[in-house]
């Protein structure tokens, strides 16, 4: 028997970089 | 205000990742398409995607890394990032992009292009940063 080994799993926005101009007002 | 650095290489970006949107549905990471970042942002209630273009790209002091000028969101706010050459970005219509192609493909096996000035790169912003 081969025990079935969990696979990672990614969420979608990890793949996206956050580009928020940074707020001065 | 200095660029934003990332300096290692997250594990999502080898072929074959498995990833999750927003509506449950798993896909490959080489699989991924516009419409799933797009989609999923609209079901995602504090994200919304932005376009990013590209409008400069240089060197950085470390020859492992660059400088990435980007003009964001529709008042084309301009953020600079420092990333390995090899980190991707997702081109909107395009696919995964990166500085240098090459060594992305040959790191994770992920399909990838030449990021280049004018390509306007997927990005996530707050939906309340206002």
């Amino acid at each position: 028997n081969v025990e079935p080994r969990s696979v990672p799993v990614f969420h979608w926005h990890s793949l996206v970089p956050f580009l928020a101009p940074s707020q001065s007002e | 205000t200095p660029p934003a650095t990332s300096s290692s290489l997250p594990p999502y970006f080898m072929k074959g990742s498995i990833i999750q949107l927003a509506n449950g549905e798993l896909k490959k990471v080489e699989d991924l398409k516009t419409e799933d970042f797009i989609q999923s942002a609209e079901v995602s209630s504090d994200l919304k995607i932005d376009s990013s273009t590209v409008e400069r790209i240089e060197g950085s002091q470390n020859p492992s890394f660059a400088i990435i000028q980007f003009a964001v969101g529709e008042h084309r706010a301009q953020v600079s990032v420092e990333v390995l050459v090899e980190y991707p970005f997702f081109v909107f219509g395009q696919g995964w992009s990166s500085c240098c192609p090459e060594q992305t493909t040959q790191l994770f096996n992920l399909p990838c292009i030449k990021l280049s000035v004018g390509d306007v790169c997927i990005s996530l912003t707050l939906k309340n940063l206002k």
